[in-house]
């Protein structure tokens, strides 16, 4: 607000002047020498005298770029279809306001001290995104996403490019970008998602955040943004039919997914938790995708294999990196307290009655219970289960977790839950079925554990719901799943086929057939 | 059902997805510079 | 057997839905994943090629950024005067329009837009006998070997080559010829 007397003329004036030099001088990479002669007026204007003024430039110079922009569009959507060059047209004022805006960034200060630079960046940052919603707000469903989309990535473009000014804030930069996009969620700006996705999922984008930065550095924030997408993205998978819209943006994601699968699984391992919690229960596929992630050095033998023994595999020793504070996770502290009390010493005795209604949010069908809370316990328990064995000298098997009070925790929530919440459960467990791990072996067992000695069908039944559709659905299917699918069918012990719910349709036992012979 | 402020979401998605962005919107321009700009006729190819 | 949705039941009934209305099951029972234009068999690394979320498949190779010797980017060099670009032409040998394959011609008539070579390209595609369809915008030429089908004072019609400038590559078509419509010899300049 109050802006000067002038200054709005000023700085446009300036603008269309750099706008000039930029087409007229610079080059798709290099303006230096336009930069040179320019810097003078922006002195001499005074633009540069006090951070209120610079703030205000970029406001001026952001807003002529995106009214160049709705002007663009609406002339083209008047006249011809939308042509690539009038597209292109759109682009150049803001192109050079980016390039711009990196000069200053590269320019301000001196070498030693970097702070002005990433301030400067952090301030135009902020200001696009400021007007970004301001925008969205004000435009509704008339809102543009091109001219802020370009403007974001068109600057991390600049700022990217090998250079040995913003090498030594390349950390700084991306964690500005990564800042505002997490500000700028789908969750709070849902008209600007698609190219949102488009920003995050960009070659260059996750080149910087998942490749070259060193020491994993940007993993967790690049983490923070998937997780954003996912918590957009929730309510509107919850229901099966997907408006265009929403399916648009989901095979968008899958896209993304499949890269970071194939060139960064072990992102997809360290955070696989994080991203469980997040993803939709009847996502499947993508909950797979995940899933199927398994360290790069690692060499999964094939879970075909005739007479392939689990626990003589050696990766079963190793547990999985678990970034997630399971332990924190698991509220209130009261409840923490009277787990760890009852794993310890099976007390107090009202823990496993009570169990079920810490779980429980709310009586709405579909969202009666807390599932972070539910995987959270599930982990915490199996954790804390392999540890106990390990310390009395022994190895899971079927012996060894049986009679104890994690287990009994277990089938307490498998007998005493209701479908739902059984299903939910039963999802915790096979959430565990990744690559070879301590945790893939453990909690194959346990599943195997409570198919065997449960005395009800109902949860063999929803045991068999739970594995069978996760392998139904498109590939990747995890390898602790199939490991675990195919002793569940072909170990006599557990008399699987004698089940009438393996027979209860020709649909479903053309399934079992067809999925039988592809694992036997 | 969806919560009113997922509906609300959900029209702006809407909208946006009338205008998805286009592959070029992330992409450097290339501009060609003639070495020897010379003009040609106008129903040879211009870009 | 569990009588609500999340038994085998449940399973059974979007499995059935499936067969009449895939999409609503789209998310139970997935999308076929190899076809959303990636090479999930590649060895190499996927996210340099990477077309983006709505990419039908990899970007094109000019779009790949590769940092390379500043001396090779003769655009930005042209922006600051023609003293590099001059000394560097002065050690070329000089263009010899009529030893240059076919390809060759078309592609600088395709390429060097608003440049000099297009015109000479053009000239000696002439001298080649290809002629220019001002409409079509295209090459054409006669088909070795076989005539003309009809011939008219303003016209003919037969077989002839179109080049077409996305495969790269000739291709036989029957066609009207209106005279009219081809470009005479193009002028070359003479200082070139």
């Amino acid at each position: 607000f109050d802006d000067s007397q002038g200054l709005v003329e000023k700085s446009e004036m300036l603008f269309r002047e750099w706008i000039r030099l930029y087409v007229t001088q610079g080059s798709p990479r290099d303006s230096n020498k336009a930069f040179a002669s320019f810097i003078h007026d922006l002195n001499a204007s005074g633009i540069l005298k006090s951070d209120d003024i610079i703030t205000r430039f970029f406001r001026v110079c952001i807003q002529f770029c995106v009214s160049q922009v709705y002007q663009g569009l609406q002339a083209a959507k008047a006249s011809l279809p939308s042509t690539p060059l009038v597209r292109t047209k759109c682009y150049q004022s803001v192109d050079a306001l980016v390039r711009l805006v990196a000069l200053l960034i590269r320019h301000i200060g001196d070498n030693s001290t970097t702070q002005p630079k990433i301030n400067l960046l952090n301030k135009f940052l902020g200001i696009v995104a400021g007007l970004l919603i301001q925008d969205h707000d004000i435009q509704k469903q008339d809102f543009q996403q091109l001219p802020f989309h370009r403007l974001f990535i068109m600057l991390f473009q600049d700022l990217n490019q090998s250079d040995p000014v913003f090498d030594t804030i390349g950390t700084q930069i991306l964690a500005g970008f990564s800042n505002i996009l997490h500000i700028l969620s789908p969750l709070k700006v849902s008209g600007f998602v698609y190219a949102w996705l488009e920003i995050i999922g960009n070659r260059t984008f996750i080149a910087r955040m998942l490749a070259l930065a060193a020491d994993h550095k940007c993993w967790a924030m690049y983490c923070q943004l998937l997780l954003d997408l996912f918590k957009f993205l929730q309510p509107y998978l919850r229901n099966a039919d997907l408006a265009k819209p929403v399916a648009t943006l989901y095979r968008g994601t899958l896209r993304v997914l499949l890269v970071i699968l194939h060139d960064f699984p072990d992102f997809l391992c360290d955070y696989c938790y994080h991203f469980l919690d997040a993803i939709p229960p009847n996502c499947i596929q993508m909950r797979n995708l995940v899933l199927s992630a398994f360290p790069r050095n690692m060499r999964l033998p094939d879970p075909f294999t005739a007479n392939l023994k689990f626990e003589m595999l050696a990766d079963t020793a190793v547990a999985p990196r678990v970034l997630l504070n399971v332990g924190g996770m698991i509220q209130p502290a009261k409840f923490k307290a009277d787990l760890e009390s009852y794993l310890r010493t099976r007390a107090p005795v009202t823990f496993l009655s009570e169990l079920r209604t810490n779980l429980q949010v709310s009586n709405e069908h579909g969202t009666r219970y807390n599932i972070p809370l539910l995987n959270a316990l599930v982990l915490f328990v199996g954790t804390q289960h392999i540890n106990a064995i390990r310390t009395r000298g022994q190895t899971p098997s079927m012996s060894t977790i049986a009679h104890t009070s994690h287990m009994d925790i277990f089938q307490n929530l498998a007998v005493d839950l209701d479908t739902e919440g059984r299903y939910l459960f039963l999802n915790a467990l096979a959430n565990q079925l990744r690559y070879p791990s301590s945790h893939t072996h453990y909690f194959s067992l346990v599943i195997l554990y409570l198919f065997a000695h449960s005395n009800t069908e109902v949860v063999q039944e929803q045991i068999t719901r739970v594995l069978l559709e996760r392998l139904v659905v498109n590939r990747p299917h995890p390898w602790g799943l199939l490991v675990t699918f195919i002793e569940l069918i072909k170990n006599g012990a557990y008399k699987f086929w004698a089940h009438e719910f393996v027979h209860c349709a020709p649909e479903v036992i053309k399934l079992f057939e067809s999925v039988a012979r592809s694992c036997m | 059902p969806l919560q009113k402020e997922h509906q609300l979401q959900f029209q702006m998605m809407e909208a946006a997805h009338q205008h998805l962005p286009v592959s070029a919107d992330s992409e450097r321009m290339r501009q060609f510079l003639p070495r020897n700009p010379y003009p040609t006729p106008l129903y040879y190819p211009q870009h | 057997m569990v009588n609500d949705q999340f038994g085998m039941v449940g399973l059974l009934t979007f499995i059935r839905v499936a067969e009449t209305d895939p999409n609503l099951v789209s998310l139970a029972l997935g999308f076929d994943l190899t076809a959303l234009g990636l090479n999930l068999n590649a060895t190499d690394s996927l996210y340099p090629s990477f077309g983006g979320p709505w990419g039908e498949g990899p970007v094109r190779a000019e779009d790949v950024e590769f940092p390379v010797p500043q001396e090779y980017n003769i655009s930005d060099q042209l922006r600051y005067g023609h003293e590099f670009v001059s000394s560097v032409r002065e050690k070329l040998a000089p263009l010899k329009m009529n030893r240059y394959k076919e390809e060759l011609l078309f592609y600088m008539f395709y390429t060097y837009t608003g440049d000099v070579l297009q015109i000479l390209a053009a000239g000696e595609l002439f001298n080649r006998d290809w002629r220019y369809h001002k409409e079509e915008k295209i090459w054409i030429t006669r088909a070795p070997g076989l005539s003309t089908v009809e011939k008219g004072g303003s016209f003919e019609r037969g077989m002839y080559y179109f080049f077409d400038p996305i495969s790269f590559r000739k291709i036989p078509k029957e066609f009207i010829l209106e005279y009219d419509k081809l470009e005479e010899r193009p002028t070359v300049p003479n200082n070139f």
